[in-house]
Formats: C-alpha cells, structure tokens, sequence
C-alpha cells in the first residue's frame, strides 16, 4: 500500500462521507444527483462481490463495507427520506442513466480479461465508474450555482481519481506491477471528465467568485 | 490466482 493508494482511498471515502454527513445533517439533498448515487451503489454493488469469496485485508473489506453502507444509504435518504426527498430536484436530475448502464454492460460482455460473472461483473463496475459522474456534472451546469459542498463532493471525487493514477504510476515503477489496462483506461477516462470541472472550480476558488460552470 | 489476479484496489 503506497502513500497515493492510501490518500486516494481516504479522499474517496471523505467525498461519500461528506456527502452523507450533509444530507443527513441539514436533512436536504439539494444540488445532489440521485442517478449518480445510484450508479455509484450498482458500482460498488457490482464490484465488491468478492468480499465473501475473497479475503484480501481487514482494511479492504472494511472499506467495501464503507462504500458500500454509505453509497446504499445516500440513496435511501434521497428517495425514501421524507424529509430529503422533497428537496431532490427530480425535474432537473433527468440524465437517463439507463443509456450509461447498458453501454457499459455491452462493452463488459465485449471487452474483458476473463468471461466468468464476477470478472464480467467487475468489469462493467470500471466502466461504470468512469461515467458515473456524468449525471451529477450536467445537473451541476443545469441548476448553474453550485453550493459549496456539492462542489467539494465533485472535487474530492476527483482527487481521488487523480491520487490513483499516481498510484499506478508508481506501483509500475516500484513493484513492476501494472493494472490491467482496462483499468488503466477505464480509470483515464474518468479522470478526464474531472479536468474540466477542476478547472472551473479553481478559477471560482482564486478569483473567490461563487463557482459558475458554463452552459 | 495468480498476484496480478488479485484485485487488491478498491
């Protein structure tokens, strides 16, 4: 475990913590894409099958729990909250995910290192991932302003993603290790899609301007 | 499975 994995585990788990501790907080899940959190509990749902079968650490199975109870929970509040639930801005949070899962369940039974169900499984869990974010930036360019804690939930989502790629960096360079280039792209790919909003967050950061995303 | 197998990442 290297200092970039480590960090990105703890920024990944800051982004669902904060976001929970929020909605559950100040009860409002204004600004908050539900069909992101869905994607995202189908990601980890479809991606930590292994924990019954597979015993890497405590530390990893207590994450996957982590994401998993926390992902599954946002959810909950969002839709079944009867408080939260009234501030979800559903004509706004319209982004057909369906057209995000079935892709990545096409390319899964396409491109893949092994056709067994869990590496299928865990394959479009990658795709998955990388686009999963999609609904929740077109809601933030929709609603325009961006109130801060969506925002840090964004950015911590893609420091995350950001520390992995270090990570991969350098367990290339230490271990000889390198992911599976599925991975490799899959997680590229997502990272990408940050870059854009980054930007825009640290223009609003340095000019100290409320953080607009172009239309 | 072999190391590389093992999914070890989150």
């Amino acid at each position: 475990m290297n200092i970039f994995r480590l960090a990105g585990d703890m920024t990944h788990l800051a982004s669902v913590l904060v976001l929970l501790l929020k909605i559950h907080t100040i009860k409002s899940c204004a600004g908050v894409s539900l069909k992101t959190q869905e994607l995202y509990a189908l990601v980890f749902a479809t991606r930590y099958l292994d924990i019954f079968t597979d015993f890497i650490s405590v530390y990893n199975t207590v994450m996957k729990l982590i994401f998993l109870g926390s992902s599954f929970s946002i959810v909950w509040y969002i839709r079944r909250h009867k408080i939260v639930r009234r501030s979800y801005d559903k004509e706004q949070d319209t982004f057909r995910h369906y057209f995000l899962v079935l892709p990545c369940l096409l390319l899964a039974l396409l491109i893949h290192e092994k056709f067994t169900v869990k590496e299928l499984l865990w394959t479009f869990s990658i795709y998955l991932e990388a686009v999963a974010i999609l609904p929740q930036l077109v809601l933030l360019q929709r609603t325009r302003n961006i109130d801060n804690l969506t925002g840090q939930y964004v950015f911590l989502l893609g420091a995350y993603r950001s520390l992995y790629i270090l990570n991969w960096i350098y367990r290339y360079f230490t271990e000889r290790h390198f992911v599976h280039w599925i991975t490799w792209i899959a997680g590229l790919v997502q990272t990408l899609l940050y870059a854009d909003f980054f930007y825009y967050y640290f223009e609003s950061w340095k000019n100290n301007v409320k953080l607009q995303l172009p239309a | 499975a072999d190391e590389s197998d093992v999914k070890d990442e989150l």
